[in-house]
């Protein structure tokens, strides 16, 4: 058991910087069915948290499944969470592994 | 429809 699960990481990222520094492809009904990170940019929160990794698919963005998504609602999902006061930080779960979950 | 290419589903935040 476990051995052919993916390994999952939730990573919390600090609103350090005034972006989040990231960028993501795909989503729901494309060739990459969940999010990927593409680009990390120097200086943004992702960045500066130093756990996210270009290759990491995104699981769930704050406890909220990105599954089913398509690109602009998950993208939409993860600026929102970016965006909003009512938490410091934005909690992504992602895995190394490029796998349809 | 057929998959969207997902080249163009790139979202910079």
């Amino acid at each position: 058991p476990g051995l052919l699960e993916p390994t999952s990481t939730l990573v919390r990222v600090a609103k350090s910087a005034s972006t989040l520094g990231i960028a993501i492809e795909g989503g729901a009904n494309t060739r990459q069915p969940l999010p990927r990170i593409v680009t990390i940019q120097r200086g943004g929160s992702a960045h500066n948290c130093g756990q996210l990794k270009v290759g990491q698919v995104i699981l769930e963005v704050n406890g909220v499944p990105l599954r089913g998504r398509e690109h602009r609602d998950a993208a939409q999902l993860i600026a929102e969470a970016f965006k909003t006061k009512e938490r410091d930080h934005v909690d992504f779960l992602v895995t190394e592994f490029n796998v349809a979950l | 429809s057929p998959p969207k290419e997902y080249e163009d589903e790139v979202t910079f935040f």
